[in-house]
């Protein structure tokens, strides 16, 4: 199993669509400061079921939505399609290739989908369940944040152990 | 439950303990149980020593020493349970050149079987790319990417 | 009392305004007091606006635009009420060339009159340098210090 | 005004006596991960006067002497000699060269000279009170820090406007 593509709609400063096909193996992200690398990021945790609006650095989870710019009005909804391959059928679901978006609307409702089918935040994080890719994953690494899990307190570290359990 | 967590602890040390040696030659740590008799609630303590120091509090490490202390315990957790996938964004931004080129060349022992997404501003990283990504954005503030796949196999001939 | 932090408020922002304006090129910022009418208790907050963006939260600007923003301030409070030196650890480590050289450019702005002590891994802020002062560690675990002035006069010569 | 040399010896990492004598101008420290260069930043904060040993990384201020390494005892004590250049009378003192030095043994015990006379603390931070180099100095900004300053809140931020005026 392997991140196959992942397509930004409306996501933080994604404002046209965008799409990134990836490989197995080494893929490397650059651009100048500001121009977008850490939203890529956000867009994957936030896919994957993020809760936390402060996780993906806003106050409130609208902040996710493109909020406009010097040359672009603002939109209504946010959108990203996360696709995982699934020829080694890890997932416990019939598809060789699954797709898992994820919306959200400025009237703050989320609507969650695998394959174009509406589903719940639950059923997203029941089939992630054994992969690792759950709430609080330690696989994706935000910047800045490498250094927390040496400052955090011994007990928190425990969740690291729980984890790869 | 508890034979469970016990069992992971162990496995995740024992990596921690090559991959640390590794990252760190000379040097030597390991994973501590806070309170081993209560394998519900203990806490995990790192015990950290670069080649030739002290054993120190974690907090006494480097800027560099302490990014890759928790870089080589997050791959022995990766080690330990593999994920599909991983994004490391500017993790090694702390590192010297030369703890950077043991970093990348660990990265790049993994290559064959794992994916990594890497978001960086050092070149050396950016030369370990199959595939790279430029992200990049107008004045109009609208983020664009454009993609560009670079031939290992040839970018390795022409290098050696 | 309140006049005189009224007075230095301005000041900053007037300062904070324009180092911003060099640092981000075509962006703009500026302070806001948050109770404007209680000198002795308001907060002051941050707005920053990088060239083709709309006015965000100051949560959402990206790492390099924080790092660039806060040596901006910085900057405007060093101006205010100059320190007989200053010490930047690592405060670069964040921006991409562009901004480096820009940052850069700042600080040779003010070398005339101002005495910094940079400690980096960034090859080209060691170019800055009057005096490089390299720290090592031996297999004892002690730090040593050696010193290289650097003649900038011919340093400059042979590069321009 | 400006700051002439530093000399460490107990200091951190800095097990024998290290002297950095500087010019005005832009000095740039280099060195590996690890070798001490933060350690000197860290000295001169404590000779200054800090009395948090959190903001000098450490748990008890004991953590600033020199705790032994694999080649090396532990030692007694850590000093630091700090000398500033007062050829223009910004400091009010006689001397065109103020030398503050700080000491501290395992014991706990804390002592500063000025010119080699002992003093206290209040004296040193009496010394400097107009130079803006007293307690939490924005002039010194320690590895990692420099975030904080937009990360801390609006109240936390007139600090700033006070100590520019
Ligand atoms: N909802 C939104 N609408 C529009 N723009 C947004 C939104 N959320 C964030 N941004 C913009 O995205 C930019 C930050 O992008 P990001 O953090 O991905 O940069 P980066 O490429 O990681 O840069 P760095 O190299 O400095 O880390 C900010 O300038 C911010 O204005
Ligand atoms: N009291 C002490 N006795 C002995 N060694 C100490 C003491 N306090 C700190 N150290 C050592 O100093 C080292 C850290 O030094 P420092 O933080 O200055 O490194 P640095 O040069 O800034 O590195 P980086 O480039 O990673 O930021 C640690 O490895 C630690 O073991
Ligand atoms: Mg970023
Ligand atoms: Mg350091």
């Amino acid at each position: 199993m392997y991140l196959k593509s992942l397509t930004l709609k409306g996501f933080k400063s994604f404002a046209d669509r965008s799409r990134l096909s990836l490989e197995p193996g080494v893929t490397v992200v650059v651009g100048p400061n500001g121009s977008g690398k850490s939203n890529i990021s956000d867009a994957v945790l936030w896919v994957l079921g993020e809760q936390s609006a402060k996780a993906l650095r806003g106050n409130a989870m609208e902040d996710v939505i493109f909020a406009g710019s010097s040359a672009r009005q603002a939109v209504g909804v946010a959108e990203v399609d996360l696709v995982l391959d699934n020829h080694d059928g890890q997932l416990p679901i019939e598809f060789s290739e699954v797709t898992i978006t994820r919306r959200m609307f400025r009237n703050g409702e989320s609507e969650y989908l695998i394959n174009q089918t509406p589903t719940r935040l639950m059923d997203v994080q029941e089939l992630l369940h054994d992969t690792g890719l759950g709430r609080d994953t330690h696989s994706i690494i935000s910047q800045g944040r490498i250094d927390e899990i040496l400052n955090s307190r011994p007990e928190e570290r425990r969740a690291l152990i729980e984890e790869a359990a | 439950v508890r034979d469970r967590f016990l069992e992971t602890f162990e496995l995740v040390d024992h990596h921690f303990q090559d991959i640390f040696a590794l990252l760190f030659p000379g040097g030597q740590a390991s994973l501590i149980l806070t309170d081993p008799d209560e394998p519900e609630t203990t806490g995990v303590e790192v015990a950290a020593q670069p080649r030739g120091k002290r054993l120190q509090k974690m907090s006494l490490l480097s800027g560099g020493e302490k990014s890759l202390t928790a870089l080589a315990l997050l791959f022995a957790v990766y080690r330990t349970r593999p994920c599909p996938f991983y994004i490391l964004d500017e993790v090694e931004a702390a590192l010297d050149d030369t703890n950077l080129r043991r970093f990348i060349t660990f990265v790049d022992s993994l290559r064959a079987h794992t994916q990594f997404i890497v978001v960086t501003h050092q070149r050396r990283t950016m030369e370990t790319a199959d595939v790279l990504y430029g992200v990049s954005m107008q004045a109009d503030g609208v983020s664009k990417v454009v993609s560009q796949k670079i031939e290992r196999a040839t970018a390795e001939a022409t290098s050696s």
